[in-house]
C-alpha cells in the first residue's frame, strides 16, 4: 500500500530557530523523544555518546546557519538536550562506514 | 536505498527513490513532505523525517532535483575527525545547501561534486532538460565518479543502489539487477512517472525496509509526489 506523507510549508524567511514551529504543532513531543532516544541509543556506542554529547552542545561553534538554529529550535520543540538533536541529525554520518 | 534518473524519447528527464532504512516503525510517522518557502515562493521541495534538517530528496522546481544513497567505505572514526575536527558537513545538508543556492544543474553538479563532506555518498541528480543526470559517487573531498546519462549511446537511465556501479553488488541485497530489468522491459518509449512507480514498487527494489517512494520531473514540478509504503 502506498499513502501521500502530510505536507507542510516551512519559511525561509522565518528565524531558524522558529521556523519549523508550524509544523511540530502536529507532532507529539513524547512521540519525537521516543524516536530520538530510539535512533541515538541504536546507532551511537553509549561511550560514544558520552563523549559527544557535551562537544555536539556547543553547537554554534562549528555547526553553520540555518542547520544550527533549526536544531536548536527543534531540540526545544521536542524538549531534548540539543546535543541530542544534533546526534539525531548526524544519524547518517554514525552509520556510513 | 535504491535511486533511479532517467530519460524519456522526447527528453523529459524523470528522477526517482526509494528510502530504504531502519525504524520503520517510527519513521513511517514523521515522513513529511515540506515546501521551502522564501519571499511567498517555493524556492526549493524535499522530503525528509520530521526533526532532520537536511535532506535526502528534493527539487529546485524547473532546474534540477537531487537525491542521496548511502555509501558505506572507511571507518566511523574518519567520519568522527571528518566532523568535528576539519568540520565538513554532513552529506544530506550538502544537498539541502545544493537546492537552496544552486541556480542551475551545472552549478548543482558542482556544488554536488567537490564540496567536502562528512561521510561518503551517491548523488543522484536529475536536470530538466536532454541528458541532464548523473550519479556522482563521492568520498569526503572530492569526487570518486561521475557516470552521466548517455541516452544517445543507449544509456537512457542510470540506477543507483548502495554499491558502486563498476563492482558488482552483493547477490545477498542485489536491487541493481531487477531495476535494471523493470526498466528494460518498461523502455524508454514508456517511461513516465507512472511507470517509474511501477519499478520502485517491484521486489526486492521496494523491500522491507522501504519507507518512501518519491518520483520528480523538473519539467513538471508539480507532479513531485512521495508515497509511504507500508510493508
Amino acid at each position: 500500500s502506498a499513502a501521500a506523507p502530510r505536507r507542510f510549508n516551512v519559511s525561509l524567511d522565518s528565524p531558524p530557530e522558529s521556523r519549523w514551529g508550524p509544523v511540530a504543532q502536529h507532532f507529539d513531543p513524547a512521540f519525537m523523544r521516543t524516536v530520538l532516544d530510539h535512533v541515538v541509543d541504536s546507532m551511537i556506542p553509549k561511550w560514544v555518546h558520552a563523549i559527544i554529547r557535551p562537544i555536539a552542545e556547543d553547537l554554534e561553534n562549528f555547526i553553520p546557519q540555518p542547520y544550527e538554529g533549526e536544531i536548536r529550535g527543534l531540540a526545544k520543540y521536542f524538549g531534548v538536550n540539543v546535543g541530542d538533536g544534533l546526534l539525531l541529525n548526524l544519524a547518517y554520518e554514525f552509520t556510513a562506514f | 536505498c535504491t535511486s533511479i534518473v532517467a530519460q524519456d524519447k522526447q527528453g523529459n528527464i524523470y528522477h526517482g527513490r526509494n528510502m530504504d532504512y531502519d525504524f520503520g516503525e517510527y519513521l513511517h510517522k514523521i515522513t513529511i513532505d515540506v515546501d521551502f518557502i522564501k519571499d511567498g515562493q517555493v524556492k526549493f521541495q524535499g522530503t525528509t523525517f520530521f526533526g532532520y534538517v537536511g535532506l535526502w530528496t528534493g527539487q529546485s522546481p524547473h532546474k534540477f532535483s537531487i537525491s542521496g544513497n548511502e555509501r558505506d567505505v572507511g571507518y566511523w572514526w574518519e567520519n568522527a575527525m571528518a566532523a568535528f575536527l576539519a568540520r565538513f558537513i554532513p552529506a544530506s545538508w550538502l544537498i539541502r545547501t545544493t537546492l537552496s543556492e544552486a541556480e542551475d544543474f551545472e552549478t548543482a553538479f558542482d556544488m554536488l561534486t567537490k564540496i567536502p563532506i562528512i561521510a561518503s555518498v551517491y548523488y543522484i541528480i536529475g536536470g530538466s532538460t536532454s541528458r541532464q543526470g548523473a550519479i556522482i559517487t563521492r568520498k569526503r573531498i572530492g569526487p570518486v565518479d561521475v557516470w552521466p546519462l548517455d541516452p544517445l549511446n543507449g544509456a537512457w537511465y542510470r540506477v543507483e543502489t548502495n554499491y558502486d556501479h563498476w563492482t558488482n553488488p552483493p547477490p545477498y541485497d542485489d536491487r541493481r539487477t531487477p531495476a535494471i530489468k523493470a526498466l528494460n522491459a518498461t523502455g524508454q518509449e514508456h517511461i513516465n512517472l507512472n511507470s517509474l512507480f511501477k519499478v520502485f514498487s517491484t521486489k526486492p527494489v521496494l523491500n522491507k525496509l522501504t519507507i518512501y517512494t518519491t518520483l520528480m520531473s523538473n519539467a513538471d514540478p508539480d507532479k513531485y509526489q512521495t508515497f509511504i509504503r507500508t510493508p
